[in-house]
């Protein structure tokens, strides 16, 4: 996270550090379910996915409850049970982050306290958490001035009319054949130093719902040019309601 | 003569009838009959010469060494001796016919045809029971006590207490092994209301199904010989009921109604050589046997359609109040029923109700329950509340709410009746310390 500030114990409840392909982030939904994004399983451009996803699924290491890396670690991880990667979601196509989202199952469920709460999923009609100007949280354990962060860090990140998203995108893009799908949102400043970066990938982007008085996850950190360099681009959480709901209800 | 094989009927002619017998005829017959039966013969056609005294012509029947008569004539005719329908019967076993025709049948100068008779004899059974009938030579004594006639015979038999003696018709005292088994009777002393014999050695052995008691009632006159000092010291007749001795008595009061509550009683009467009293009778009767009145062992048993009596083969059914189990011991029940028996106990001991205990509430995972009531345990009625780690989890619960009560069923119920127990689900979006920037 740059631009941002630590964050203290109970903020972000929600929020895991994964650790699969490196570090990454997510958000616990219910009690045994993480959501993520799909790249952090399976990296664009790993080439042929010659590890199945229960290999993934054994060595994948979740850790939940705390904004220390170190004492993270010290609590021990959350074992993966399965993980459900959105079918959209392509590898191959290195600039195409549609469907960059995916599901961990925990093998156990986690018991809940002030340090470790799930995150509400928007309500299907509510669009407003995508409009210009609507401001959200987002937190992660990424890289800060091209550090690692040992400690969670947030910022605080308007959403971005699609169509100022697009023009920068077209403005920045040059021939790099990056797609702006409808399944994604873009939030953050051209010019203020406040951003999502490496390592925060998965994890989500949260607005508070005035009116049912929750934190929601609108988006999940999927890609970007640079860090702090103009927008950041995240899944629309709000698209992919009932494919998560599908796994996540079917499992109860 | 002509013997007559020994039948049970037939028929006797005179020589040559229906043709006009032969004059100078001498003919017998010597009818016999089986033993037990008498003879009766009657004369279906009878025409002989008639004459004053049956001088010329006649037949004579003879029975029992005795005359029965001498017969001759025709129907009507005002001389001779027409039998008609008379029926001759012998008082033994058999019967004489004689007929004799003399030299003619003419009757001033002319031959009258008199064809003779045709007499038809039965065998009847003679009733030797009947004191009418008893044959003066007959060898056989007369039944001492009870006679039966039967179609050919009779036999004898002697009162209860009595034994026939080997001639078939004295009866002797035997009252060592009598056995009533009847649901009730009446037993005495031999001879009763006479005076009994004397050195007698009765045993009067009733013995009656299980299950049944026995009541033993002294009827009137009740009289053994006995002594003012000493007690009971020449004749005694004692009770004994599964060989315990329920009571020796003798004088002249007869005993009170006697419950043996015992299906099996014998009585002994002994006698000494001497005494003129007239001795017992008793009536017993039999009911079936009394069981104790189920008693419960606590205030939560409930004994259904309690009676005011138990007997043999009667049942009571024992349940608790609701919210109480049957137990025995430690082993619990899932219905109790007892049953009389045949020696008046029941078949299975009162079990007792213990409250039911529906064990610890299946615990809440991320939540907890509290007893509601005092003290808090687990037993019938008692209540529980659910609750989920607020504000972490949130409390789903079916119809009947997060009150859980403990069920007669031994069930932690809802208000629905449903066992199934709440969840407690993760409450979304509401970090206990959410991130507030106050500068502004």
């Amino acid at each position: 996270i740059l631009g941002g500030k630590s964050a203290g114990r109970g903020n972000f409840p929600w929020q895991a550090l994964t650790t699969i392909h490196g570090r990454g982030g997510g958000a616990l939904l219910g009690d045994r379910w993480i959501l993520t994004a799909a790249h952090i399983i399976i990296p664009k451009g790993q080439g042929e996915n010659e590890v199945g996803l229960d290999q993934l699924a054994e060595d994948a290491n979740v850790f939940l409850g705390h904004t220390s890396v170190e004492e993270l670690h010290k609590m021990g991880n959350h074992p993966v049970r399965r993980i459900f990667i959105h079918p959209d979601y392509n590898p191959e196509d290195e600039y195409n982050f549609n469907g960059d989202i995916a599901l961990l199952e925990l093998k156990y469920p986690v018991t809940l306290g002030p340090t470790v709460l799930p995150i509400c999923l928007p309500d299907t009609s509510n669009t407003t958490f995508y409009e210009d100007g609507h401001i959200g949280y987002v937190s992660g354990f990424g890289v800060e001035k091209n550090f690692l962060s040992n400690d969670l860090k947030y910022v605080s990140l308007p959403a971005v009319a699609r169509e100022k998203c697009q023009s920068w995108l077209d403005s920045k893009r040059g021939d790099i054949p990056i797609v702006f799908s409808e399944n994604m949102f873009c939030a953050g400043f051209l010019t203020v130093k406040q951003d999502t970066c490496q390592g925060d990938s998965g994890s989500v982007f949260t607005v508070l719902d005035t009116q049912s008085g929750r934190w929601v996850a609108t988006g999940i950190v999927s890609w970007g040019i640079g860090c702090a360099e103009g927008y950041g681009f995240y899944t629309k959480v709000l698209n992919y309601l009932d494919w998560i709901k599908g796994i996540v209800r079917e499992d109860r | 003569s002509s013997p007559v094989p020994s039948r049970l009927f037939g028929e006797i002619r005179s020589p040559g009838y229906p043709k006009p017998y032969p004059n100078n005829n001498i003919s017998t017959w010597d009818i016999r009959v089986p033993k037990g039966y008498v003879v009766k013969l009657t004369f279906r056609y009878f025409d002989l010469e008639p004459s004053e005294s049956c001088f010329y012509d006649y037949v004579k029947i003879k029975a029992d060494k005795k005359n029965l008569g001498r017969y001759c004539g025709q129907l009507g005719s005002t001389t001779g001796n027409h039998p008609g329908r008379k029926e001759f019967v012998s008082k033994g076993n058999r019967m004489h016919l004689a007929f004799h025709s003399d030299f003619s049948n003419d009757d001033n100068g002319t031959v009258i045809p008199y064809r003779g008779f045709l007499a038809y004899y039965q065998a009847v059974d003679l009733d030797e029971c009947d004191p009418n009938n008893a044959a003066e030579e007959d060898e056989r004594p007369q039944c001492q006590h009870f006679c039966h006639n039967y179609v050919g015979g009779y036999f004898c038999s002697c009162r209860t207490g009595y034994q026939l003696q080997s001639d078939h018709h004295s009866c002797k005292v035997e009252c060592s092994s009598e056995l009533y088994t009847e649901a009730s009777g009446y037993l005495s002393s031999p001879e009763y209301p006479q005076p009994y014999p004397e050195d007698l050695q009765c045993n009067y052995s009733i013995r009656l199904p299980k299950g049944l008691s026995i009541v033993l009632s002294f009827l009137e006159p009740f009289e053994i010989d006995d002594h003012q000092q000493v007690y009971c010291p020449y004749d005694q007749l004692k009770i004994q009921a599964r060989g315990r001795t329920i009571g020796e008595f003798c004088g002249k009061k007869s005993p009170d109604s006697i419950e043996t509550n015992s299906n099996e009683v014998d009585i002994l009467f002994l006698t000494d050589e001497s005494g003129f009293s007239r001795g017992w009778k008793i009536h017993y009767t039999s009911e079936k046997i009394k069981c104790p009145q189920p008693v419960p062992r606590d205030q939560f048993t409930i004994i259904r359609d309690l009676q005011p009596v138990y007997e043999f083969q009667d049942y009571f059914i024992a349940s608790c109040k609701t919210g109480y189990k049957l137990m025995e011991g430690n082993q619990t029940l899932l219905s109790f029923t007892a049953v009389c028996q045949a020696d008046g106990t029941w078949h299975q001991s009162m079990p007792h109700c213990e409250i039911v205990n529906c064990g610890n509430p299946a615990d809440l995972t991320n939540g907890a329950f509290s007893y509601t009531n005092k003290p808090a345990d687990n037993t019938y009625q008692s209540v529980i509340t659910y609750r989920c780690n607020e504000p972490y989890y949130h409390i789903v619960t079916g119809a009947g709410g997060d009150r859980f009560t403990c069920s007669p069923e031994g069930t932690w119920m809802d208000g629905n009746g449903q066992v199934k127990i709440p969840a407690c689900l993760p409450v979304c979006g509401k970090p206990v310390n959410p991130v507030i920037s106050v500068q502004r």
